[in-house]
């Protein structure tokens, strides 16, 4: 599965691989966060196609990223 | 205050507003 997206992204345009990104990472995050899923996706995907598929592939990672997210938001909104 | 517009929402099947800055 990990070769198979890493694949699919190499073949693809830089703004094809944050759509691809985004749309693989949107319902793990939203299964975190339903409330804030759409922000945290788009602050998350400002950061290296690298580490969005490693959180991709690390639960941990994902989540530590997520929680980060969701302090920044809520930092910005207060 | 005013409205934040930081950070782009991603909404899937919609086009990703971030891409203007990539």
């Amino acid at each position: 599965e990990k070769s198979l997206i890493a694949s699919t992204l190499a073949s693809a345009s830089p703004e094809e691989q944050k759509i691809m990104l985004g749309e693989w990472l949107f319902p793990l995050i939203q299964a975190m966060n339903p409330t804030l899923a759409s922000k945290i996706t788009g602050m998350l995907l400002e950061m290296d196609n690298s580490e969005l598929l490693h959180m991709l592939e690390s639960p941990e990672s994902l989540r530590s990223k997520v929680d980060e997210a969701v302090a920044v938001l809520q930092a910005c909104q207060a | 205050g005013s409205s934040i517009n930081w950070p782009p929402e991603f909404h899937p099947g919609v086009p990703w507003k971030g891409l203007q800055n990539i």
